[in-house]
């Protein structure tokens, strides 16, 4: 069964896409066969890996139950690693899935249909507490939450928290949260003053990996690379590396 | 009947929230009576204007129908500046309208309820293409979209504005799209760039009024205030005051 690591949290533009993007191609560098599975209709992580015409099939079949993972998965230009892309029905799907026989484990149902071969599915969710993550949350072994050292991005973590525990307790008890991953972390005092005030209340919840601000990433973006292929010294992308490398040991040892 | 303004745009991140809450403050400062409504269950509008307890009852009544806006509007700390604050559960507010009847007018028919004395109504949307950002368009005299001019951004612009000329030709014929509003640019050459793509693809539609990037923003949001409070000589904040002047003098034209 493959290892499933979700990236969660209900804020916006706080890096989830960018995270979840550059942590599967790291992974899929290191050896391992990962399908990325993009649940927002915004399709930023779809267009991120390079695939620029929406796929016929994708993420929304997947949760309707109408295409298996096998079905709708793609391939991309970089080797071990496979998209199940997002299209724009995915912005109705929490209506569509409300009406249907249980909504929260489409995602899982599917993940449990893939061919032996695949080692991770990573999921990019889109910034809302609807349907659609809690579909990525109940499906996953390792929840990751992007968080930028931003006061309005602070006030939402202990509710994504909150969201994540309640899931682990009602839905899924497999589900650890791997940590609070600070992105866009710059140099200015009020980045390290509110990176600070998120260690001091979450402790240990707070990963060691941090991703620095740079505007390579952004850069990288819009050539549609990630920024570990675009600028793979960069310390951004470092980081994301280190992330991958902690995510494959955590995953060994559990 | 007073003015709606909604500022709407999917992406999430990219400033709707300082927006609407700068343009209110801006817009009572001018002494026009103003309401601002919340429906983003992050309730980053209702905490930046400095209500830090959560209202009992706010949009998510509103929405609906078990109160009217005079009821849930509570007063700030800044002269004509009343909030419609935002709850929890607002994130299931899809679910619940899809099953009742006339589900897209109920902000609009809220707003008609409202005493006469109120001139501006703003609107802080959710990152996301649901109900409630329906809602908000379907009320509303002038949509701002904000954008930052990065790629991932640009990439959504083109959906967000068939977004909301589908809902002028089926739900709203008088709403009207004040601009495209550039946000958190910076003087680097990517965002440059990238400003100039975004002017290049929509020419008249985006606005003279651009917002700077500005430390000075987050740091006033980690006060609970708005930036043009907080620092009222930085330029971002006397950005946000040309916006409220313009779209008081183009309500006036029109
Ligand atoms: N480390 C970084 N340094 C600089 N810019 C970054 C970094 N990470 C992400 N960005 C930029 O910040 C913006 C938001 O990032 P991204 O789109 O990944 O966030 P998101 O949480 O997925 O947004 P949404 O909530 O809309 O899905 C993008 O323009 C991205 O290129
Ligand atoms: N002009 C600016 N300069 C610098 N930072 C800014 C500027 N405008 C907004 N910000 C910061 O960028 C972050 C995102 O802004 P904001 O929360 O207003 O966006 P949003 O579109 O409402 O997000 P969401 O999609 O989550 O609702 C916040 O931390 C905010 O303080
Ligand atoms: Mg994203
Ligand atoms: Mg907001």
């Amino acid at each position: 069964r493959p290892t499933v690591v979700t990236i969660f949290n209900q804020k916006g533009g706080i890096g989830k896409t960018t995270t979840a993007v550059n942590l599967s191609v790291c992974l899929a560098a290191l050896g391992h066969t990962v399908v990325l599975v993009d649940l927002d209709s915004q399709s930023n992580a779809t267009t991120g890996l390079g695939i620029v015409a929406p796929p016929t099939r994708g993420a929304y079949e997947l949760i309707a139950g109408t295409a298996t993972l096998a079905e709708v998965r793609s391939p991309t230009a970089f080797p071990n690693l496979y998209v199940c892309g997002a299209t724009d029905e995915l912005a109705g799907a929490d209506i569509e899935l409300a009406l249907d026989s249980d909504p929260q484990h489409r995602l899982a149902q599917a993940v449990k249909g893939l061919p032996g071969d695949v080692d991770f599915v990573v999921v990019d969710c889109p910034p809302a507490l609807g349907m659609l993550p809690v579909n990525g949350l109940v499906a996953c072994d390792w929840a990751i939450l992007p968080v930028t050292p931003e006061p309005m991005a602070r006030d939402g973590l202990a509710k994504a928290w909150r969201h994540i525990q309640r899931i682990r307790t009602n839905l899924n008890r497999h589900l650890e949260v791997a940590g609070i991953l600070l992105t866009m972390t710059g140099p200015d005092p009020l980045h390290t003053a509110m990176a600070e005030t998120i260690r001091a209340e979450f402790g240990q919840r707070v990963l060691p990996v941090v991703i620095p601000y740079d505007p390579v990433v952004v850069e990288a973006s819009s050539h549609d690379r990630p920024v570990v292929v675009h600028a793979p010294d960069s310390a951004a992308a470092r980081a994301y590396v280190d992330l991958a490398g902690m995510i494959v040991a955590r995953t060994h040892a559990r």
